[in-house]
């Protein structure tokens, strides 16, 4: 604990002097590799520049350490996963490889779309125990997008699934995780529960296949199809450089036993 | 007096304030928030077992217990008593965003042990 808990070494205590910069370095160092080392990291991060933070779980962090109290001007479009993190002390979040997305051999989109996901970092220790795997949906408006109105026009089935076996000749085995039933007159994000799935690639370490997503319009107009639901970034009509904000996420909760979860704090 | 007092009050076992500023020491490029952090620490004096004015007490019994301390003994150190965690979002070595709760990250409380 005393490692832990004064995270500034002995020397720390002493006033540093300022015409000792070596001394200075070595506390920071020290102070960092006691900081690193409860982080489970083996090395400082170097983040490159394109690396992104999801909106999501950086409005998962102040709802968490109750920082969004002081913020009230900031509102978040999302309760509180309070059944997620009670049983969670981390959270994870992972875009898919876009690389490895396939066209078919028309150049045309497979549907469903798969995605893979490299959940390789996950340490061994960390416990997972459940996954969501949030969309976005962006609103089209059309006469069918009139709230009053509620013909099949604006509905979208969104089917959710796990792909059981390497994909062969184009064809996919998957097994259905979750589905839903959505209308498109309106913006937001969908999370949808792939728990059971990144247990087995997790816990019971099999294979990972990857998640695979179709969206279909229920009166099936081509027009409608693949404009609602944000799921590749050539897909969507308009190329805008907002996709990494709104690209599909799949988001981890797990426990290393080495700490309390991530339950809602009041701010101190 | 109240001055001199004071003076000896300060130099007891107790908490100090220690501002952890992450864009102080550059790592605000991985850790996203908090930007830094109250960690606080222990620093001080331990009068353990006997606080030094009891000597100036000439009741038989202050004065056996005293004297009967025994001075090979090492002194109690001042060390945080209770601790509380914080939740941190930084960036792992594989550019992934990983939300954490860290025990005993802050100090609440400091003690003669």
């Amino acid at each position: 604990e005393s490692s832990y808990a004064s995270l500034i070494p002995e020397e720390g205590k002493k006033k540093v002097s300022a015409h000792n910069p070596a001394q200075s370095h070595d506390l920071l160092l020290d102070f960092e590799a006691t900081l690193l080392q409860m982080f489970g990291l083996q090395r400082r991060p170097r983040p490159s520049d394109s690396a992104v933070v999801p909106q999501y779980l950086l409005d998962l962090y102040r709802l968490q350490s109750g920082e969004l109290e002081d913020a009230p001007g900031h509102d978040v479009n999302f309760d509180y996963p309070e059944r997620s993190t009670s049983r969670a002390n981390t959270v994870r979040g992972f875009h898919h490889e876009e690389h490895m997305e396939e066209l078919q051999a028309d150049g045309s989109w497979p549907t469903p779309l798969r995605f893979l996901f490299n959940l390789s970092n996950i340490p061994e220790d960390e416990l997972i125990s459940s996954a969501e795997l949030r969309l976005y949906r962006q609103q089209i408006d059309d006469a069918s997008s009139d709230p009053q109105h509620t013909g099949e026009e604006g509905l979208h089935r969104i089917n959710i699934y796990e792909v059981l076996k390497p994909p062969r000749a184009g064809q996919i085995i998957t097994q259905l995780l979750d589905t839903r039933l959505v209308r498109h007159n309106s913006s937001k994000w969908e999370s949808f529960d792939v728990g059971p799935a990144v247990l087995r690639w997790t816990r019971d370490k099999l294979s990972n296949h990857g998640l695979a997503v179709e969206v279909l319009h229920l009166n099936q107009t081509p027009r409608q199809q693949g404009r609602h639901v944000r799921v590749s970034r050539s897909l969507h009509p308009v190329p805008s450089d907002d996709w990494d904000q709104f690209r599909p996420l799949l988001v981890t909760f797990g426990h290393d036993g080495k700490s309390h979860p991530l339950t809602r704090r009041t701010k101190r | 007096s109240p001055k001199q007092r004071g003076r000896k009050r300060n130099r007891n076992c107790r908490r100090h304030a220690l501002y952890v500023d992450f864009s102080d020491v550059g790592w605000n490029d991985w850790i996203v928030a908090p930007p830094g952090y109250q960690a606080f620490y222990c620093n001080g004096e331990c009068p353990f077992p006997l606080a030094d004015h009891l000597n100036s007490t000439n009741h038989a019994i202050v004065q056996t217990l005293v004297n009967s301390v025994n001075t090979n003994i090492p002194k109690a150190c001042c060390v945080p008593t209770e601790l509380s965690a914080i939740s941190m979002l930084y960036l792992d070595e594989t550019d992934r965003v990983v939300l954490k709760n860290y025990q005993e990250m802050v100090v609440e409380g400091c003690g003669c042990r």
